[in-house]
C-alpha cells in the first residue's frame, strides 16, 4: 500500500460518501445520472467476485463491501425512495447501458490476462468503470444548474482515478515486473473523460462562479 | 500468480 493508492481509496469513498449525503439529508438526486450509479454497481460487482474466495486484507475486504453497498443503496434511493426518486430527472438520464456495456464485454473478451469467467468479469469492470461517467456527463451538459455536492462528487470520482495512475507509476518504479496494462489503460481513459469537466471546475473555483459546462 | 495476488488492488 502506497500514500497514493490509500489517497485514491480515501477519494472515492468521499465521493460516494459526499453523494449519499446528498441524497440521506436533503432527499434529492437532482442532477444525478441513475445510469452511472447502476453502472457502478456492476462494475463492483464484476470486480468484487472474489470477495468470499481470496482474502487480501481487512482493509480490501471493507472497502469492498462498503463499494458493493453504497453502490447499490444509492441504485436503490434513486428507483425507490418515495421522496428522492421525485426528483430523478428520467426524460433527461437517457444514456442507453448496452451502448456501453456491450462493447466493454466485447473488449473484455478479445483483450484480458486470462480467459477465465472471474478474470474477464474483472477485466470487464475495468472498461466499463473508464466509461461509466459518460451518462452522468452527458445529463451535466443538459441539466444546466449543477449544484456544488454533484460537482464535488464528480470531481471527487474523477481525482480517485488520477490519484490511481500516480499508485501505478509508483509502484511500476518501485516494483519488480508490476506490469498491468488493463488498469492502466481503462484508468488512463477514465480519467481524460473528466478532463474537460475538471478544466470547468477549476474555472468555476477560480472565478469564484457556478460551475457551467458549455451546452 | 494466481488470481487474487495480481488483483491486490480495489
Amino acid at each position: 500500500m502506497n500514500i497514493f493508492r490509500l489517497t485514491a481509496d480515501m477519494t472515492h469513498l468521499m465521493s460516494v460518501i459526499v453523494l449519499l449525503l446528498k441524497i440521506h439529508t436533503i432527499k434529492s438526486c437532482a442532477g444525478i445520472s441513475l445510469k452511472t450509479q447502476e453502472l457502478y454497481a456492476i462494475v463492483f460487482t464484476c470486480r468484487y467476485l472474489d470477495i468470499f474466495t481470496d482474502f487480501i486484507s481487512f482493509y480490501n475486504t471493507i472497502m469492498k463491501v462498503i463499494f458493493l453497498w453504497t453502490s447499490f443503496s444509492i441504485v436503490w434511493y434513486m428507483r425507490y425512495h418515495k421522496i428522492v426518486r421525485r426528483s430523478y430527472d428520467k426524460d433527461q438520464d437517457t444514456f442507453r447501458h448496452v451502448f456501453l456495456m456491450l462493447p466493454c464485454l466485447v473488449l473484455a473478451l478479445l483483450i484480458n490476462e486470462r480467459f477465465t469467467f472471474k478474470e474477464v468479469m474483472w477485466t470487464f469492470s475495468f472498461y466499463l468503470e473508464a466509461v461509466a461517467i459518460l451518462p452522468q456527463l452527458v445529463l451535466l451538459q443538459r441539466t444546466r444548474n449543477i449544484d456544488n455536492l454533484t460537482g464535488q462528487y464528480i470531481f471527487l470520482l474523477g481525482a480517485y482515478r488520477a490519484l490511481y495512475i500516480l499508485n501505478w507509476i509508483y509502484r511500476y518504479v518501485t516494483e519488480p515486473n508490476y506490469v498491468h496494462w488493463i488498469p492502466w489503460m481503462s484508468g488512463l481513459v477514465q480519467t481524460l473523460l473528466y478532463g474537460d469537466f475538471f478544466y470547468y471546475y477549476f474555472l468555476s473555483w477560480k472565478n469564484n462562479v457556478k460551475l457551467q459546462l458549455p451546452a | 500468480e494466481c488470481f487474487h495476488e495480481s488483483k491486490d488492488e480495489l
